[in-house]
């Protein structure tokens, strides 16, 4: 029992090594109240994150899927930095040709800038890999990458997840807790916030998780 | 770099949508910084799903659009500020808030350069009130105002007024500035720079030896 209750002690060490406290979120004063979930709290909303086997080191979760029910409205603000990642053409071009999208899904461990036509082109198959698994097209699928700049994604390693990935979807607090996890790379917390207020005599929620520490001086538009 | 995804399950239409994200980014976002470099990755994704059962909002000039707006406002804020306030090598979190500018754009400029000032993040990390950096971060912002309009706080410690820099307690600020480095809080800069309506606030983090500690060892 003794190794038994060890080796479950060490898989939960392990777990929660590989997950980083949530950083304390300051929102501004406002008719709203704060409500867990995150990503997930608005309905329709699904997420998770789980380790893919992407990062250079250890085993934190590295690749996040956040899905909506329905076609969502999309609205999507980019870099202006020249040097433009290929997920980052990818969502340009993708979010000019449509006003609704599905799901987004997001990398850690590579950047995939400047990495050329070959990196563009994995984007294109991440795209087409999710889109295929959840009986959508591609252009429904959005894309979003962080991590090392100048390497391309471990795309055999990222392929090989997404079925394990899309079978953990959930609208639970935990689908989008993991997710803001997955997507952080030198964070030393996770960043994940909703709210709930009165618009037009129905409740409505507005969440959302992001990620940054370092290179972050956004010109964004 | 910097990532985002946004979601609601509010009523609303695409043009509405894609103009109030980018407003929303402009007063969250797009006015943190913790080291001066625009990645080449930075995006933030929103998606509304409509399913509230909530009126369609279709108008920005709506009580709903503006109600929307706020919201969307308060929480690409909340998780700007986080990341500032998880920059790497950071003690603290700066928010610089401007008042009195011509309007809220250039107040977020001069809010920004202050933010983005490596000397006066140093500053910040060595606890030291240097109100002359900050001065001079408002100053190269590129927004015009009259020196003598010049107005500096920190937290409750005026240091400039009028332009003229005032006689204050540095024993005081300095243990202000530390108590903030030691539980990770906030160090509030309240500048004015005139008497216009214009104001804006940016975030950033303070300078440490830990971030040239992360970035020499985090290559390419």
């Amino acid at each position: 029992s003794s190794s038994s209750s060890s080796s479950s002690t060490i898989s939960i060490e392990d777990q929660s090594s590989n997950y980083i406290p949530a950083a304390p979120i300051l929102l501004p004063e406002g008719p709203w109240k704060q409500v867990p979930g995150g990503v997930t709290a608005a309905k329709g909303f699904n997420a998770a994150g789980m380790y893919g086997g992407l990062r250079a080191k250890g085993e934190k979760p590295d690749l996040a899927l956040v899905t909506c029910d329905v076609d969502a409205i999309s609205a999507g603000v980019f870099t202006t930095n020249v040097v433009a990642a290929a997920p980052v053409i990818y969502c340009r071009h993708t979010i000019d040709n449509s006003d609704t999208a599905r799901a987004v899904l997001i990398n850690a461990g590579q950047a995939n800038a400047a990495t050329g036509d070959a990196g563009y082109q994995d984007v294109i198959e991440c795209a087409t890999a999710v889109a295929k698994l959840l009986q959508l097209r591609p252009e429904d699928i959005l894309i979003e990458s962080t991590g090392v700049i100048g390497q391309r994604i471990k795309k055999e390693a990222l392929l090989n997840s997404l079925p394990e990935l899309v079978d953990s979807l959930s609208s639970t607090i935990k689908g989008a807790d993991n997710a803001a996890v997955a997507i952080t790379t030198t964070d030393i917390v996770s960043k994940s916030v909703a709210i709930e207020t009165e618009v037009g005599g129905s409740l409505i929620r507005v969440g959302g998780m992001a990620k940054g520490s370092g290179m972050i001086h956004p010109n964004m538009a | 770099t910097l990532l985002g995804v946004i979601t609601t399950d509010a009523l609303v239409t695409s043009d509405l949508w894609r103009s109030m994200v980018l407003t929303a980014v402009n007063r969250s976002f797009n006015q943190i910084t913790v080291d001066g470099d625009t990645s080449t990755n930075d995006t933030v994704i929103a998606l509304a799903s409509g399913t509230s059962g909530s009126t369609r909002i279709s108008s920005l000039s709506s009580y709903e659009a503006r109600q929307l707006q706020a919201c969307l406002d308060a929480v690409m804020q909340g998780l700007a500020k986080s990341i500032a306030w998880d920059g790497e090598g950071a003690t603290c979190l700066i928010e610089v808030t401007v008042t009195g500018a011509n309007n809220e754009a250039e107040a977020a400029k001069i809010a920004r350069s202050v933010a983005s000032s490596s000397l006066t993040k140093a500053a910040i990390y060595g606890r030291d009130p240097n109100w002359g950096r900050i001065a001079c971060a408002a100053g190269y912002a590129g927004i015009p105002f009259h020196p003598n309009d010049l107005r500096i706080s920190l937290g409750d410690i005026i240091l400039m007024d009028k332009g003229q820099p005032l006689p204050f307690d540095r024993d005081a600020a300095s243990a202000y500035l530390r108590r903030a480095g030691e539980t990770h809080d906030t160090v509030k800069i309240c500048i004015g720079v005139g008497n216009g309506q214009g104001q804006g606030q940016a975030w950033g983090c303070d300078l440490s030896y830990d971030y040239v500690k992360i970035n020499a060892e985090y290559t390419t």
